[in-house]
């Protein structure tokens, strides 16, 4: 889905 | 945001505050691989480059540019600053690191999750960091006196990793669909690197005694 593309970890 | 993450991220914060400290008031970097930290520094500048793209969170932000200026100013400091250069043994940290580099470009091109340029370069940069602590291992192994702060950059370092992955098992459990096997493969990888220095670590703090790895 397109959350999975955020990237929210570092 | 979960405990783990968190716990990680802030190890990993005071991973590099220990290192910029050293640096800073003992103005020295010794023990410290210099080719670590530019693959580090590359590392951050090809995975933060959507900082110009992609808005998270103030936090995701203020973190991404914290460790992108530290990478950097490292890298400075060791290179370039009058005194600390003075105690960077450059006959020790010999590690090929640039032929790191190329295998992670191609393992990037051939296995990622969207071919697009965004995406080559975050999974660039995550195959970079699980292999860009082994010059720093390598210099560890040749360095017989590890210094206190030197060693402690190290267990923090080992230790975001290992919090990381306490994450991702609970973010795999609470959250739908939440499965990156690029990002957990690699990531296991490199804190699968750590379990050496770890090991020595633990030993040496039970017994009270000196970090000293075996020649």
């Amino acid at each position: 889905g397109a959350e999975d593309e955020d990237h929210d970890e570092l | 945001m979960n405990i783990f993450r968190l716990a990680g991220d802030m190890t990993h914060l005071f991973s590099v505050l220990v290192l910029l400290l050293k640096i800073h008031t003992i103005k020295s970097c010794a023990g410290i691989s210099l080719k670590t930290q530019e693959l580090y520094a590359l590392v951050f500048a090809t995975r933060y480059l959507d900082i110009f793209t992609d808005y998270i969170s103030l936090y995701n932000t203020c973190m991404k540019l914290i460790f992108l200026g530290s990478s950097f100013s490292i890298v400075w400091y060791i290179r370039r600053h009058k005194i600390v250069r003075r105690s960077y043994d450059k006959e020790q940290d010999t590690f090929r690191h640039h032929f790191l580099i190329l295998p992670c470009i191609i393992l990037a091109l051939l296995i990622n999750e969207k071919f697009t340029v965004k995406e080559v370069m975050w999974t660039f940069s995550l195959y970079l960091e699980a292999v860009a602590i082994l010059p720093q291992l390598v210099l560890l192994q040749r360095t017989r006196n590890i210094d206190n702060l030197t060693g402690q950059y190290i267990f923090l370092l080992g230790a975001y990793r290992s919090l990381y992955i306490l994450n991702w098992i609970y973010r795999y459990f609470t959250e739908q669909h939440y499965v990156h096997w690029i990002t957990w493969i690699s990531g296991l990888v490199q804190t699968l690197l750590y379990a050496d220095f770890f090991y020595y670590y633990f030993h040496s703090w039970k017994n009270n005694e000196k970090l000293q790895l075996p020649a």
